[in-house]
């Protein structure tokens, strides 16, 4: 996935069958968002793979005072980028299993 | 730790903790 400067893990192992999963989002390299975020720490918050979307929650963060609306893409589309892998991997792993 | 809890009025809560020296990146 591109480099965003906004980094997005899970925060919990996935068990490949939950649609609400956890995820950890915090700035890694603030030089390329246009907002300073030099104290902020790691967001966790839960998100449902089959239900919601990314840009959403990045909106919800730039609501709650987290990021500034003009970096609400970057941050919605780092959200994006990783929910996508996770999907991948599900559909990888459930296509290897029926191969079985 | 020190974790602070953010709700937002949709209803989503968001857990702030520091991040763990190890995953910053150098700047």
């Amino acid at each position: 996935a591109e480099d965003t400067g906004v980094r997005v893990e899970l925060a919990e192992e996935d068990d490949g069958n939950k649609s609400s999963i956890a995820l950890r989002l915090w700035v890694e390299d603030q030089k390329k968002l246009k907002g300073k975020y030099k104290d902020s720490g790691a967001i966790e918050f839960t998100f449902d793979l089959d239900t919601e979307v990314p840009e959403t929650v990045a909106q919800e963060m730039v609501d709650s005072g987290f990021f500034l609306e003009t970096d609400v893409k970057i941050v919605g589309k780092s959200i994006r980028d990783r929910v996508s892998l996770i999907k991948w991997r599900r559909q990888r792993s459930a296509s290897a299993s029926n191969g079985k | 730790s020190s974790a602070t809890l953010v709700v937002h009025s949709a209803g989503r809560r968001f857990i702030v903790s520091p991040v763990p020296e190890s995953r910053l990146r150098e700047q």
